[in-house]
């Protein structure tokens, strides 16, 4: 279970600051599929960072299995997102140094670096999936949009993160790859994956156990989507 | 009119090289609005930075009102592209040490030095347009992926180009800023710019004149769209 408690957070490098989320309450299940909604603007993705460790509160707590991952110093919340959690950002970060298949394969060897071999076949296998396996020895700089949106979801879900967070994973991809990387989300939530995911896609947002509404930083609405 | 004559692009920094496109032949005619759409790989962004002179083709011709695009030197061809032509990126390139407006404001002061309050009265209301005003002076990267998809459309606008390019304007922004960004197209080209666009969105390609079909570096289809 992953969960905020009057979470807050305000940017103090503006003049004045920026108020982007007031008081958060977010209890995410273990196994669940959360999606998160609201307009361009309105902190879904200041949220994401906040609970993910990527950033620190400004105020208030988060709780992942009831231990406060806003105690942790730096290195031990390094620790906790390289093993546990995956992170597909919604303007994809990689090491411009490397070649696609390096970029996706570093994380999963850095958390098992015991399981080398695994860790290959996962992101051959992932990187077949989503049709980019062509441009693998391509740098990072030289492939398409929609090829370098894939290879941020391959990179997230090569490490088998048991908590899996994405910021936009569709923006960039037309509906039918759009439907391929659903189809991947929805797979490793039904092997028991932790999913909280950023879109403004309705299509997307309705394969979600429950949709949560942010509006100007603040939960406004939170509805379970019923299963079929 | 903007020309493309048996256009083709091939990579030479990947080995074996990546041929991208093959040879294209495409008129935009003058107050057109084109659009562009194909798979995601398919070449798309390649087309476009072909025949904006963003990029060099390897082989074929590209001519603005007769004249070839294609014989211009560096410095020629970016004289062309600050006075004549706006572009949106698919992936936002910004100056990472100005702040919001300024970075907007850039290319129309250079593209026009002696109009300064013009420009600047046309960016503030292309800001308020867009409801990025109230993040004008955060840093570039202080601001949300929406708004800075948005102020990469302001930048495109500023300097009233006479062809305006495109490269998935919408992609971070839900439906009511798509609508609003789709309106702010169709209002530049109701004043005769030229708009080449490229979108997986039908919902954006039906503002178009025509819609072209990319298949593997190829134009494999064209549609004109009626007019209602
Ligand atoms: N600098 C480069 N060097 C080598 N190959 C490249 C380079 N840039 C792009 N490519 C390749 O060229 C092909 C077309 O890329 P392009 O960016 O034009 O596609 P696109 O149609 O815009 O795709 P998307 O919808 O994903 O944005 C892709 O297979 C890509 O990997
Ligand atoms: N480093 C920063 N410093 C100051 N303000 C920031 C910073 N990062 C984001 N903001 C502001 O915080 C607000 C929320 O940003 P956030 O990125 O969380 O929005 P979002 O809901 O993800 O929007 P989008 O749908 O456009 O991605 C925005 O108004 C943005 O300008
Ligand atoms: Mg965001
Ligand atoms: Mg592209």
């Amino acid at each position: 279970t992953l969960e905020s408690r009057a979470l807050t957070k305000t940017y103090f490098s503006t003049d004045p600051p920026t108020q982007v989320l007031g008081g958060i309450d977010l209890t995410v299940r273990e196994g669940e599929f959360v999606v998160i909604m609201g307009a361009s603007g309105s902190g879904k993705s200041t949220l994401l960072y906040s609970i993910s460790g990527m950033d620190r509160p400004t105020s208030g707590n988060v709780l992942l299995e009831g231990r406060e991952l806003t105690s942790l110093d730096d290195a031990e919340m390094a620790g906790v997102r390289l093993t546990r959690m995956g992170f597909v950002f919604q303007q994809a970060h990689f090491l411009s140094n490397l070649d696609v298949r390096d970029n996706i394969l570093l994380p999963a060897l850095k958390a098992a670096p015991k399981e080398k071999d695994a860790a290959i076949a996962r992101v051959d296998a992932l990187m077949e999936r989503f049709g980019i396996a062509h441009v693998k020895d391509h740098g990072i700089t030289q492939v398409s949009g929609g090829q370098l949106q894939r290879a941020s979801i391959c990179r997230a879900l090569a490490g088998e993160p048991s908590i899996l967070f994405a910021d936009e994973p569709t923006g960039a991809l037309n509906s039918s790859m759009s439907e391929e990387v659903m189809n991947a989300l929805t797979d490793v939530h039904s092997d028991g994956t932790t999913v909280v995911m950023v879109t403004h896609d309705p299509g997307c947002a309705v394969r979600g156990d429950r949709v949560i509404y942010l509006r100007d930083g603040l939960l406004v609405d939170s509805r379970e989507l019923g299963t079929w």
